[in-house]
């Protein structure tokens, strides 16, 4: 579906991604870790896409399996959550994944 | 107005009280918190009331000044939302007032 490659050549151009969701609380959480490490993520809320952001919700769901939000990808590499990208940072391997992107 | 009433026959009646949502983590939490240390929190799924859903959760700002959930309520008093709740719990002041309640 084109909803899909739009996905796909997102995460592809953009090493930090996040769909997400204004007013979710675990979306809020990892946007600002992002923000705290000096990551300049491309956030995509969810909820102010109108019709489009169920339909982008369930075409994330299609391409990786996780339906939720936050959906994060890095380096075009599907991530997982809020706590699956807290748990990285913690274990000290998010900072490395992103300086192998010239990100950080 | 008389869901207004209904909030506060409810929270007088109901030792613990958490006005939530379904799909929302900060809730999930809330909720594990008290399973976890065995209370019998009253869980109000604000998702699943249809139209009722929207006006408790206005009702709820105004009678409490937050409009966010978790909304937890203790022995009829407002505590606030999930990150007030496991501060308290984490302080320790969150069993001693259950106990009080002797709900714990
Ligand atoms: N463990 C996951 C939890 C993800 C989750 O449950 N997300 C909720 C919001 S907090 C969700 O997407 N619910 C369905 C929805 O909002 O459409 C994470 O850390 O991201
Ligand atoms: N710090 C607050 C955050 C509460 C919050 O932002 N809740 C969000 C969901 S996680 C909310 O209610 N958003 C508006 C809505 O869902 O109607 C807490 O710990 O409870
Ligand atoms: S909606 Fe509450 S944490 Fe995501």
């Amino acid at each position: 579906a084109r909803l899909e490659e739009t996905v796909k050549k997102t995460v592809a151009e953009n090493p930090v991604v996040v769909y997400s969701k204004t007013w979710c609380s675990y979306s809020m959480e990892v946007k600002a870790l992002f923000k705290r490490i000096g990551v300049d993520a491309l956030v995509i809320e969810l909820d102010q896409l109108g019709p489009q952001g169920p339909q982008l919700q369930k075409v994330l769901e299609r391409l990786t399996g996780q339906f939720t939000v936050p959906n994060v990808f890095i380096g075009g590499k599907h991530i997982g959550g809020c706590t699956d990208t807290v748990k990285l940072y913690r274990k000290g391997e998010l900072t490395p994944m992103l300086s192998e992107l010239n990100i950080n």
